[in-house]
């Protein structure tokens, strides 16, 4: 009764790799070892036989690494853009514990870990023991984030926008493109205030798109809402912002994922009246992954 | 009122206990919470500005001990990176103000080289709260808190400190600025109805804003050059500008009070310029006597310098103070002849051997009685009494009845009294010259005496 | 380290400033 045997995968280098958080399907948090785009993921296998003495047939012994696509509502739709495959033992009999080298060289990784409202993009060692009813199989999740570089042109977001009559406004971001931990320093200028504002918020919301054509799904999230002014202005006036972007939880800008989904970001400015009616223009902004100072060096 | 002040007290008194306990552990993020929780409650739009206050007085008694925290966390070297960062996360802006204010000023006494940047910073942030009452609070509490750490001259800093004077001006007149404009707004807040209640509520508050001019004339590098050049004309701006009879009555009144009188001296014509310019609706007799009366007394100072030679009090009083009856149509006559009292004072404490500046009062108000037209005043009107009073100060002073008439504008400004004023104050002279055994020596004196003439009558209305 | 310096902004009109809301 039980599993003949207990499978754990050991990677090369665990005690100096950083590790990172990815949140499983049902939402819990966990920490898996990050990874980057081009780097090797080697280490070993080993199989630890539960019973002295206990005999285990099988029909090979593999380990995969595999980067996939899944979307929640679809489990079929399941789509592996890398699929690495490495023979760790012809068939034949386990009598005791051993352990299986491996070594997955300069691994493509072209896309980030991500855990999402309909779409899972994950990393995985899979390691099998093909039996002759059920295979023995043992997964090991992985982290890969996607770095980029300081943008060559960055341009400030500016824009002019109201209702006539009622409400104009001048709003300003520094930049159009900010990585995970920057600052969106900006500012709204009042040209015209007719009506009766109570508050005014900016708010970070995120756009997961699945699907193509039809079959298109959306599901956006208010990721932050940061309140940017308290009362009601007059014309003239300027609000100034600055939101730190590393309190919220936030991925990179992902745009059409192997065709099969997008992740936008978005800034919402929202200005709420004294009968809660909004008046909102959003504005989509790009985040990137900044490499770590190190990394840098 | 009473009951969701308590209820708001409560939330203070139980967060603020939190917020202790953590501190005392050491776990200064959790801190952090409980100390915004506790800030929270300033967010409330139910109160009215008295219960208003109580909280916020309240809140920062606590939040007092969130600074001592942090000044003594950092004094021992255990320094928290990025607090001043760290404290903008939170997602409301009442409490992350009042949290970046009290970090703020924690950085300014540890970090002397930010002290320039972080002054400008916490200034600027609260642009964000323009909720009047809401962000008049804020921004006295940012006052109150950079009360000793703006820069100033001759001050005990180290090298590294960054900021000057011009600095500390600039932070004060913009708050003051900002402070000015949320306290007029007030104004327009609510219903037409509820009008007096609120500029009852105004003037509750009216010291939020004065204090500003309070911490400016605290600063010991300001001096009058630059009273003169930066100070006086930033509030000026301000104050003019506003067009609010509340603010510019309360604050002209709160520049002649905090400021001294050598600078006001030095500034007397832009003060005064400023005056004609007010609203109708101010009281500007009031404030000009106030300085002038001020001005006198610091004449007057046995110990003080006095007035400087080179200033011509009179002469810039005099004609500034024409300029604004000029442009002031609808004041009243018995307040124009309540500034010519003032000015008739001043020239008798500062110039008492200046007859003529007397005499020129005098004069002045016969020239304004003969514009508007006035043919009699009634004894019991206002116009007749402030008259009695103008009259009666030369005979005070002089103690001499000859004296008083060679003043060759006190007798026509008897053609405006009626029979029963002239009766009055034909007594009063007599008087005068009764309790100082006034001698008369010539005849002519005595004719001019009893021809102390309104349309023929001399003292005859005793007789 | 990232720019967290505000941006500059216009001084507001002292009309617009004191002037009742529209």
């Amino acid at each position: 009764l039980g599993p003949a045997c207990e499978i754990d995968v050991l990677l090369d280098g665990a005690e100096s790799r950083k590790t990172a958080e990815l949140k499983s399907e049902d939402g819990k948090v966990e920490k898996h070892f990050l990874f980057y785009d081009g780097e090797s993921v080697s280490g070993k296998v080993n199989i630890t036989m539960k019973q002295p003495g206990r005999r285990l047939e099988h029909n090979g012994i593999r380990i995969e690494f595999i980067g996939q696509i899944e979307l929640f509502y679809d489990k079929s739709n399941t789509h592996e853009f890398v699929s690495l495959v490495k023979e760790l033992a012809l068939p034949g009999e386990l009598t005791q514990s051993r352990s299986y080298d491996f070594d997955f060289m300069q691994v493509e990784k072209p896309y980030e870990s991500y855990t999402g409202t309909n779409v899972r993009l994950r990393y995985y060692l899979k390691v099998s023991i093909a039996r002759r009813l059920t295979d023995i199989v043992k997964e090991y999740d992985l982290v890969v984030h996607q770095l980029a570089t300081f943008p060559d042109v960055n341009t400030s977001i500016k824009m002019e926008v109201g209702i006539e009559d009622c409400l104009h406004i001048e709003f300003e971001y520094n930049k159009s493109k900010y990585h995970l931990k920057d600052v969106i320093v900006g500012k709204i200028y009042f040209l015209l205030v007719r009506i009766k504002i109570q508050h005014m918020e900016l708010q970070l919301i995120k756009k997961e798109i699945t699907g193509a054509g039809a079959n298109t799904t959306t599901e956006s999230e208010t990721i932050a809402k940061y309140e940017i002014m308290d009362g009601a202005p007059v014309k003239g006036e300027s609000i100034p912002i600055r939101l730190f972007l590393s309190g919220y939880e936030l991925t990179p800008t992902m745009r059409d994922v192997n065709k099969k989904f997008s992740v936008r970001y978005f800034i919402n400015l929202v200005l709420i009246d004294e009968e809660d009616r909004r008046y909102f223009k959003q504005q989509e902004i790009m985040l990137w992954r900044k490499a770590p100072e190190k990394l840098r060096r | 009122q009473e009951k969701l002040l308590d209820e708001a007290l409560q939330v203070v008194k139980v967060q603020s206990f939190q917020m202790k306990r953590c501190l005392d552990k050491n776990k200064l993020m959790d801190g952090l919470k409980h100390a915004s929780n506790m800030l929270g409650e300033l967010r409330t739009s139910m109160l009215s500005p008295k219960s208003y206050y109580e909280l916020y007085m309240a809140v920062t008694d606590e939040l007092h001990h969130l600074e001592v925290f942090l000044l003594d966390e950092f004094a021992k070297g255990r320094k928290v990176a990025d607090l001043y960062e760290l404290v903008q996360y939170a997602g409301n802006i009442i409490p992350r103000l009042y949290l970046l204010v009290t970090v703020g000023v924690v950085y300014i006494r540890t970090y002397s080289q930010s002290r320039k940047d972080i002054l400008k910073d916490l200034v600027e942030m609260c642009r964000g709260v323009q909720h009047p009452l809401r962000g008049l609070f804020l921004r006295n509490y940012l006052l109150q808190c950079t009360r000793n750490v703006l820069p100033d001259d001759c001050e005990n800093t180290d090298e590294k400190a960054t900021g000057e004077i011009s600095d500390s001006l600039d932070f004060v007149l913009l708050n003051f600025a900002e402070m000015n404009k949320l306290w007029v707004r007030m104004q327009h807040q609510g219903h037409s109805r509820e009008k007096e209640k609120r500029e009852r509520e105004r003037q509750e508050l009216r010291i939020l804003v004065g204090t500003n001019l309070v911490r400016l004339s605290q600063l010991d590098g300001v001096t009058v050059d630059k009273f003169k050049q930066l100070v006086l004309p930033g509030i000026l701006e301000q104050l003019v500008n506003c067009r609010d009879p509340i603010a510019q009555e309360y604050l002209m009144e709160c520049i002649i009070q905090v400021f001294p009188d050598e600078f006001h001296l030095q500034t007397l014509n832009l003060f005064l310029r400023a005056c004609a310019e007010l609203h109708q609706n101010v009281n500007v007799k009031n404030i000009i006597i106030a300085l002038i009366d001020r001005l006198a007394l610091f004449a007057h100072r046995e110990d003080g310098p006095g007035i400087p030679s080179d200033i011509r009090l009179f002469d810039i009083f005099s004609q500034q103070v024409a300029s604004v009856i000029q442009s002031r149509k609808d004041m009243p006559t018995e307040d124009i002849v309540s500034l010519q009292v003032s000015l008739i004072n001043l020239a008798m404490k500062c110039y008492p051997d200046r007859v003529d500046y007397v005499d020129k009062v005098l004069e002045t108000t016969v020239e304004i009685f003969g514009r508007i037209n006035l043919e009699r005043v009634t004894t019991s009107g206002a116009v007749s009494r402030e008259l009695m009073r103008l009259l009666k100060i030369p005979v005070d002073t002089y103690n001499d009845i000859l004296m008083v008439l060679q003043l060759q504008h006190f007798r026509p400004l008897f053609d405006y009294f009626d029979y029963h004023s002239r009766k009055n104050m034909s007594c009063y002279l007599l008087n005068n010259a009764l309790e100082q055994d006034t001698n008369i020596p010539t005849q002519e004196q005595v004719r001019t005496a009893m021809n102390i003439k309104i349309s023929g009558d001399g003292l005859e209305p005793l007789i | 380290v990232a720019d967290t310096r505000r941006l500059m902004s216009k001084r507001q009109d002292l009309t617009d400033a004191y002037g009742p809301p529209s």
